[in-house]
């Protein structure tokens, strides 16, 4: 199976 | 005091209805650059970033940086009540509650006001590196959106598979599979048709569908499409508005367990 990941698990805050 | 002119309203009109649907509720921030916005879904699995810059509109002016919170859903509504030929007029006073929208026919005779009032949203922006993508898909709109529309009703994800040859969406579901290719083209009578693929290293990868359709509905804004994948980065879908700037989705992929 596989797992939805998410935007902040790439980008940090500016 | 922030005073927006726009002679193509129809646009601003297309701008929301490509995102309304994947956010509730958002900042669009104002600076002399232009007019911006950054958010994520609720799930934080995708962000929109929307930027139309200062020297589209006929008439630009904003004195100071604003952040102003709308919901979105309210903001296409009032945008609905103006005609696609219409001028829209986006204002806001220093320290205002509410930003107004005027609407103004192509004769001139009919001018309408909506008021609308602002609300306070925490949000923080996130820093989106410069990347150089491992592959950049260029098509047609109006065929990505099909595409994704066709496999959705076979999957709930697809596979995105780029090479020198084409790209190839892939799904599976209770009742099959599907597979369609793009191969590359390599016409130069009808560029707005073309397929084009600029290669550094092949990529594959996963996303929800549901997501892909809803940036899909920014399709009325441009011709083309770029789609940009990386193994290690959230997807980049970018519609650019002609003279204006863009309407860019980043999509987290699904990771293998």
């Amino acid at each position: 199976g596989s797992k939805q990941s998410t935007i902040t698990k790439f980008f940090g805050k500016a | 005091m922030l005073e927006l002119r726009l002679l193509q309203g129809g646009l601003l009109k297309k701008v929301l209805e490509a995102m309304k649907d994947l956010v509730n509720d958002a900042n669009f921030d104002c600076s002399p650059t232009g007019f911006s916005l950054q958010a994520m879904d609720s799930s934080h699995v995708a962000l929109v970033s929307l930027l139309l810059r200062s020297e589209g509109f006929e008439h630009y002016r904003c004195d100071r940086n604003v952040s102003m919170g709308m919901n979105l859903n309210n903001m296409a509504k009032m945008l609905r009540c103006a005609g696609n030929d219409d001028i829209v007029t986006l204002k806001a006073d220093d320290g205002s509650d509410c930003i107004t929208f005027m609407f103004e026919n192509p004769s001139q005779d009919k001018i309408a006001d909506f008021e609308m009032k602002l609300m306070d949203i925490d949000s923080e922006h996130l820093g989106i590196p410069d990347a150089e993508y491992q592959s950049i898909v260029r098509m047609p709109a109006a065929e990505f959106a099909r595409i994704c529309r066709d496999l959705s009703t076979i999957g709930d994800t697809v596979l995105i598979s780029v090479s020198k040859e084409g790209v190839q969406f892939s799904t599976r579901g209770d009742m099959g599979t599907a597979n369609i290719v793009c191969r590359r083209t390599t016409t130069v009578d009808k560029p707005e048709e073309d397929v084009i693929i600029e290669m550094e290293e092949p990529v594959s990868l996963t996303f929800a569908l549901r997501y892909l359709n809803s940036f899909t509905k920014a399709t009325p804004l441009a011709t083309q499409v770029t789609i940009s994948m990386s193994s290690d980065l959230p997807m980049v879908i970018e519609y650019r508005i002609e003279g204006m700037g863009y309407i860019r989705y980043y999509l987290a992929p699904k990771i293998d367990e």
